[in-house]
């Protein structure tokens, strides 16, 4: 039961686990989303807090996950040891319809986190904390569907759909992030890169051998003003 | 240097390219290089084959990635480049098909540029587009303007995507390196990357490259 009425936008409060859920439910289903059975981790411990935004409730989730041994002796790293990942998650229920609007992970014990997730967190703990607008996830859904439209994207699956929408809405937020960080004059928002997540980006795109070789060294050019 | 330089005006670049979904920005960078000096010392503009580049040099992963340095290795021991009519692009790697006969264009040889951003420009006024490669940080969402990202978030030690610079300028007193980028022209500005010129943003004079025609 909630400590508190839900009278105040601004308050936010402890919640039972049972009224956490629902929401946990579809942040481990967006955790998992796209492994194979077998290979998707469980919820362990959860506790979390509530405030009212808008129409809706946004849950502000610590949980853990408790990701399955590794089987694969040819991938696995030795010892293989069960791996807890310590996650926080916001999770924006509006009008029943759940958006997950943040995930950080990293492992237990380590200050390590996910790849990219943490990055901005240091330099702007105040856009983790601006009131989000009302009917955000409506608001949200109406520009991903011009997104949809305007780069001819089509999804296999209604899941599919939901999950783009989520990596868009977080790259919304990242965007933004980015935007504020920038010292010139880029402007940074929707491009048709927008429904992939950093690391399908980072795979699909970009080229991890330019950090990692050397190259074959090449002989050094002569100065224009010598010739 | 001259205060602002822009080979696209001079008809030294071709149209913007788009890799698809494959980690081939390294070749892209490096015919973009070719194909300007070619343009300079022979005169004439010639759209080149990234796809020989995919399939037959063997140093480097086709769409895994690669290094432009072995890709002129790869261009100057096959003896050229096809041209993107004869060798057309389709964003995945399949068998050698190069034949010499085929070739349009060769090289002589490549160099490694100064990492003085001064000097890189001097060197773009008066030789023509450099290859380089920079962290692409930001540039998922980038759309117009001269990005200049914190250092520590668009580190010169975490070089991953290979671009061309074509020219470079001022913009309201920014400075910037106008970048070609192999990403379609709906992307970017048509297609291009601004980045801000002076202070190695992004590492972009840390692997400044070019072929030499004769």
């Amino acid at each position: 039961v909630p400590a508190k009425p839900r009278a105040d936008d601004e308050q936010a409060w402890d919640l039972s686990p049972p009224e956490l859920l629902a929401p946990a439910r579809f942040a481990l289903d967006m955790y998992n989303y796209g492994r194979a059975a077998g290979m998707r981790a469980v919820l362990g411990a959860v506790r979390g807090r509530v405030r009212r935004v808008g129409r809706g409730s946004l849950f502000s989730l610590e949980a853990t996950m408790e990701e399955p041994p590794c089987n694969d002796p040819l991938v696995c790293l030795l010892p293989v040891t069960k791996k807890t990942m310590l996650c926080s998650f916001e999770v924006l229920d509006e009008l029943g319809k759940h958006m997950l609007l943040r995930r950080d992970c990293g492992p237990v014990n380590t200050k390590a986190t996910e790849y990219g997730n943490e990055t901005f967190s240091s330099f702007l703990p105040m856009l983790n904390k601006d009131p989000l607008p009302q009917d955000f996830s409506v608001k949200m859904a109406t520009v991903f569907e011009d997104f949809m439209k305007t780069y001819n994207r089509t999804y296999e699956s209604k899941e599919e759909t939901q999950w783009r929408l989520t990596v868009f809405t977080r790259n919304m937020v990242r965007a933004q992030k980015i935007q504020a960080l920038d010292r010139g004059t880029a402007q940074y928002g929707i491009t048709k890169f927008s429904d992939l997540t950093e690391e399908e980006f980072y795979t699909i795109y970009l080229n991890p051998l330019l950090q990692k070789e050397p190259g074959r060294k090449m002989s050094l050019a002569k100065p224009v003003d010598d010739l | 240097a001259p205060p602002e330089w822009d080979w696209r005006k001079k008809g030294a670049v071709t149209e913007v390219k788009d890799q698809g979904m494959c980690g081939s920005c390294w070749a892209f960078s490096v015919t973009g290089n070719v194909e300007g000096q070619w343009f300079l010392n022979q005169g004439t503009l010639l759209s080149l084959s990234e796809q020989e580049l995919l399939d037959c040099d063997k140093t480097d992963k086709a769409c895994l990635g690669g290094l432009p340095s072995n890709a002129y290795t790869a261009i100057k021991n096959l003896g050229g480049l096809e041209t993107e009519d004869d060798y057309s692009y389709q964003g995945h790697v399949q068998t050698c098909s190069f034949s010499a006969q085929r070739a349009k264009v060769y090289i002589n040889d490549s160099v490694e540029l100064s990492k003085n951003e001064n000097k890189m420009a001097a060197w773009l006024a008066q030789k023509g587009p450099i290859s380089v490669a920079i962290n692409a940080f930001g540039m998922q969402f980038y759309r117009h303007g001269i990005a200049h990202p914190l250092r520590p978030l668009c580190s010169p030690w975490l070089i991953d995507h290979a671009v061309l610079l074509v020219g470079y300028g001022n913009r309201s007193n920014t400075p910037y390196w106008a970048i070609k980028n192999s990403w379609g022209s709906n992307w970017g500005e048509e297609g291009y990357y601004y980045l801000y010129r002076g202070s190695g943003a992004c590492g972009v004079n840390t692997m400044a490259s070019s072929a030499v025609v004769n």
